[in-house]
């Protein structure tokens, strides 16, 4: 049974598709069967990834809303072994149509217990807010990955977002923890960072992966290549600190 | 009576927060009686003005919900002029709680109307999403003024935010019009930076203020001073944008 792990933080532009991305691809490279599903009506990870958006007949709206199943709506990527479930703008109406439908919280881990056997791990991408979409990827997951942008409103949202972690596995999902904190667009020439990262790590002691992801101008590059950073820059700093995260990860999956 | 601008992008972190507290301070400067609505549950604006969302009594989450007045809520900030409406983390719950309330896409504009007399501008920072938060924002404003990122995902998120902008002015605020985009976080040693900038100025023509905000670290650690980037390091590259970007503001106004 794969391994679901749901990428998010309400802050936004943190780096939540860029770590689903890369972490994806080096999980696919390393041999684990990944699947990414892109739960952002931005459809960021799904147009990230070389797909353009305009030539798809099914997404993951149509597995939520109408339950279509996830196999016939997974493409493939250029990565060998990373798929994606694809997301389109009509995602946006999904977080209103839900709320009226039984079982609204469950409607991804319904989808997902059809695949589950087909990958080692599945990565969801979530919008940057608590709403429907992003408890339906909590309810779904097994862990909870939280980048953290090495910036002064990092912390801000960091306790809304423990608490609905807890009222998810309280009400809806008992197995459901937090895999891991990951610290982004770490700066090493400005103090702010070094201070925002001390703070997360006295913090949540125990929880932030050893790999920081430094601000690397290859990574904000790579998208408009609809490439991951393994492929379009596989020197650079953010493909080596991805590579890393992806064996901490392993390790702790 | 007071324009209302509502400072907006689906798109995280493109710099909402940090353009309504730059620009709202440099208005205030300027002489403009300012009033800054924090519309984002995270607080970040309410927390970037150095104000301790603990100590509150009231937040625009009593305006939305009980029809609490506006005047009543509003705080002063350390800049003379400049009047803020904190928010606070009950305000996430807020987008469900509206959902059956009468004329619930109109809250926001019936409370601003017994204060606009009193503020020459009021700017109101939208969270990073299309929900019934944002709704009430261009349902109240005369203007929207969007943030955009010199990055690839820049262009994503554009023509789902110019529709809900259509269907607002159509179906809820006839008056509602683009004030104006401005690009932010250009870095101009990367070429990423410059063909974004040239990308959105081909497709939004005419709506791009001149103006264009630098990426600088001063801009990032203005708010965790509680400051904006006008007192707290008035010589840099960011505090001067903001300030030219006012005078724009201003003139279109
Ligand atoms: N380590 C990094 N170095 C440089 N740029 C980065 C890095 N990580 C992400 N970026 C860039 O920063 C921007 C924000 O990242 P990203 O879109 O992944 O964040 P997000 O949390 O998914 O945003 P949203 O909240 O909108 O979903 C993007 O333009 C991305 O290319
Ligand atoms: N021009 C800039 N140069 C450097 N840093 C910046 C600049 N503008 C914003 N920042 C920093 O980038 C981060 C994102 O900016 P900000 O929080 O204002 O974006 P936002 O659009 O309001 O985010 P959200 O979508 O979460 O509401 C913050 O840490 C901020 O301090
Ligand atoms: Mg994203
Ligand atoms: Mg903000």
């Amino acid at each position: 049974m794969g391994r679901v792990t749901a990428c998010t933080n309400q802050k936004g532009g943190v780096g939540k598709t860029t770590t689903v991305i890369n972490l994806g691809a080096c999980l696919a490279q390393a041999g684990f069967r990944t699947l990414i599903i892109d739960l952002d009506p931005q459809g960021n990870a799904t147009s990230g990834l070389g797909i353009d958006r305009r030539t798809l007949r099914t997404s993951i709206y149509d597995a939520l809303v109408d339950r279509h199943p996830i196999e016939d709506i997974a493409v493939g990527t250029q990565i060998p072994g990373l798929d994606i479930v694809p997301s389109v703008a009509a995602l946006s109406g999904a977080e209103i149509e839900l709320v009226p439908l039984p079982g609204r919280e469950r409607r991804l881990s319904a989808s997902l217990a059809g695949v589950a056997g087909q990958y080692d791990r599945i990565l969801i991408d979530c919008p940057p807010s608590l709403g429907l979409l992003t408890i339906n990827a909590l309810t779904a997951a097994d862990g909870v990955l939280i980048p953290i942008q090495t910036e002064y409103y990092a912390m801000e949202g960091l306790s809304q977002l423990v608490n609905t972690i807890r009222l998810v596995r309280n009400a809806l999902n008992p197995r459901l923890e937090i895999e891991g904190v990951v610290l982004t667009m770490f700066d090493g020439r400005t103090r702010l960072s070094a201070q925002v990262a001390a703070e997360v790590r006295r913090h949540l002691n125990g929880t932030v992966f050893e790999t920081v992801v430094p601000r690397n101008v290859r990574l904000s590059e790579a998208p408009s290549h609809g490439q991951p950073v393994a492929v379009y820059a596989p020197d650079s700093t953010g493909a080596t600190a991805y590579r890393n995260l992806a064996v901490e990860v392993a390790a702790r999956g």
